[in-house]
């Protein structure tokens, strides 16, 4: 562990409670991609449940339960307790375009030809582009709600600070995950336009509004 | 070989 990784985890956790408060503070999910939370669910799900044969730490543990019970709950408040909130009319964005694409990368890039390993590698290359839905939603509405942004920006962060961490570990451990490590260079990459706007207008006090 | 060492990482 690193202060890199240390700081990344907390905000990835930061974002999940930005949202779950954003959420029931408005009492509303508007705004918010069905399908990027669906998406984490199965990224979590995929990577996580080795959390039953491998023990790592009790930190690794206790945030892997965090990770799959909350992104479940928020489906649960989207599906249910704020359904009418939610507009499927305008998440369009066509999944299976991430999914079968990603479930043939993992048959070819993994560490070893297993189901479990080859599960790893799934959630890893699902986790990169599991926010496209939202940032799609984002792009066709135009604008966001200020809490919104500040939960995508703690997910973006937690993305990029996970590259000094790679760096790191490289040069201090001599450990490198060349899957874990394109994958993650591409998910901080989809966020920079997103940071574009979220540094230079939303931290500015001004609306987060895409030009046309 | 890479990293099958644990998946340390979440």
């Amino acid at each position: 562990m690193n202060l890199f990784r240390l700081l990344g985890d907390l905000s990835h956790l930061a974002s999940i409670l930005v949202l779950l408060h954003k959420i029931q503070t408005s009492r509303s999910c508007r705004g918010i991609s069905f399908k990027t939370q669906a998406l984490y669910v199965a990224v979590f799900v995929a990577r996580y449940l080795d959390l039953f044969w491998r023990y790592i730490s009790l930190y690794n543990s206790a945030m892997k339960v965090f990770f799959i019970g909350s992104s479940c709950y928020i489906l649960y408040l989207m599906k249910y307790r704020y359904r009418p909130t939610n507009d499927p009319s305008i998440d369009t964005f066509r999944i299976e375009y991430l999914l079968v694409p990603c479930a043939i990368l993992s048959l070819i890039f993994n560490y070893n030809f297993m189901p479990t390993e080859i599960l790893w590698s799934f959630s890893i290359f699902l986790e990169s582009v599991a926010i496209l839905p939202q940032l799609f939603m984002l792009q066709r509405t135009g604008e966001a709600e200020a809490i919104t942004t500040h939960y995508l920006a703690a997910l973006g962060i937690y993305r990029a600070l996970y590259i000094p961490n790679w760096i790191y570990r490289y040069f201090t451990e001599g450990v490198i995950d060349p899957i874990a490590v394109t994958a993650g260079i591409v998910q901080t990459g989809l966020y920079l336009d997103f940071f574009y706007v979220y540094f230079t207008k939303v931290l500015q006090g001004q609306k987060f509004e895409l030009p046309a | 070989a890479p990293p099958v060492q644990g998946h340390d990482e979440l």
